[in-house]
């Protein structure tokens, strides 16, 4: 789990059964104190795997838009609640998008949004994010040489990465590069083996949809979902082309407009093994 | 679920602020280290690394 705070945007990544949502209203009183005031909120994500294990307010995607509903004020008029399909049943993208301003196509928003989720990871590649016992090593010493063994510290050069890995297993890592975030979070226990790799960028930078396929290059995924938001459509396409040239095979492409937050588009791909 | 308490796909929320003073300054960054550890307990994780530079902060979270 990831959290980035910038001067005026707060994003907070959590996997697992949290209750992500209770921290809207304490991160909104508080920026209070700064003389803040919230004016967009973005929630997002992917399939409940194990539905019935999740507390309050995440029993189901309606009960998270009406809590988030009662979160926030009123001045943030322009709401959209979707569960965006795909042809796997598994993969559904569900997103709740407020804010006090429309957004507008033509001026796009500085930095736009690339959230993959991968499922089913190769199981050579996912040992490498398994600690060796005794190995008399701290989360850090130990996530470093997972990030140079695994090559992530090559998905982008100019990041600086702080890392951790887990005991017995299990790796997360940020990166991080001027105002670009990237963060990536593993699970690798055979069964129900998973990885994250999340990055934002500006229509200025060209090399996401390679930071994209060197990312999905890592595990080795059965199944990859890739969800842009306030992306291009060119971008949408490049990212597409960049993961079929790793031999998988695009099985759905969906998208859906927010008022607040622009163009969401999810594609999901399959492997042809 | 997993026996780590893993349930799969991640959770994404993003907050974005603004002011009507036109100097924010560093805004959110200067919340104090204690009050974000107040929010991230009751989304039952804790920091575990951390990295920023002139533009954000950075924290690595475990539940």
């Amino acid at each position: 789990s990831s959290l980035f705070v910038y001067p005026t945007k707060i994003i907070i990544k959590t996997c697992g059964t949290t209750q992500l949502l209770k921290s809207v209203q304490p991160f909104i009183h508080h920026a209070r104190t700064l003389n803040l005031h919230i004016t967009a909120l973005r929630y997002t994500r992917g399939s409940f795997i194990f539905p019935q294990a999740q507390p309050h307010p995440h029993t189901s995607f309606q009960e998270e838009v009406a809590y988030l509903e009662d979160s926030i004020p009123a001045s943030l008029c322009y709401r959209k609640a979707s569960v965006i399909p795909s042809k796997l049943k598994s993969h559904s993208w569900h997103v709740f998008s407020a804010g006090a301003v429309e957004y507008s196509d033509n001026v796009p928003l500085d930095l736009y949004t690339v959230e993959v989720c991968m499922t089913d990871l190769d199981q050579t590649l996912a040992r490498k994010f398994f600690r060796h016992p005794n190995d008399g090593k701290n989360g850090d010493s130990a996530g470093r040489e997972m990030t140079e063994i695994t090559g992530i510290n090559r998905i982008n050069q100019n990041a600086h990465i702080c890392d951790f890995a887990f005991d017995p297993c299990g790796y997360s890592m940020n990166g991080i590069d001027g105002e670009r975030y990237s963060t990536i979070h593993v699970t690798p226990e055979d069964g129900f083996s998973y990885a994250s790799f999340e990055c934002v960028a500006s229509i200025y930078n060209d090399d996401m949809a390679d930071m994209v396929k060197k990312a999905v290059r890592v595990f080795g995924p059965g199944t990859v979902s890739v969800a842009t938001t306030s992306a291009t459509q060119d971008m949408c396409a490049r990212i597409k082309g960049a993961v079929e040239q790793l031999g998988m095979k695009c099985r759905s492409f969906s998208m859906d407009e927010f008022p607040a937050a622009g163009t969401v588009v999810f594609q999901t791909f399959t492997s042809r093994r | 679920m997993a026996v780590s308490g893993f349930e799969g796909f991640e959770k994404r929320l993003e907050l974005q602020f603004s002011s009507h003073d036109p100097d924010i300054g560093i805004g959110l960054r200067e919340l104090e280290f204690k009050f974000l550890e107040q929010v991230l307990h009751q989304v039952q994780c804790t920091v575990v690394s951390a990295l920023g530079n002139q533009h954000f902060d950075s924290y690595v979270l475990s539940e």
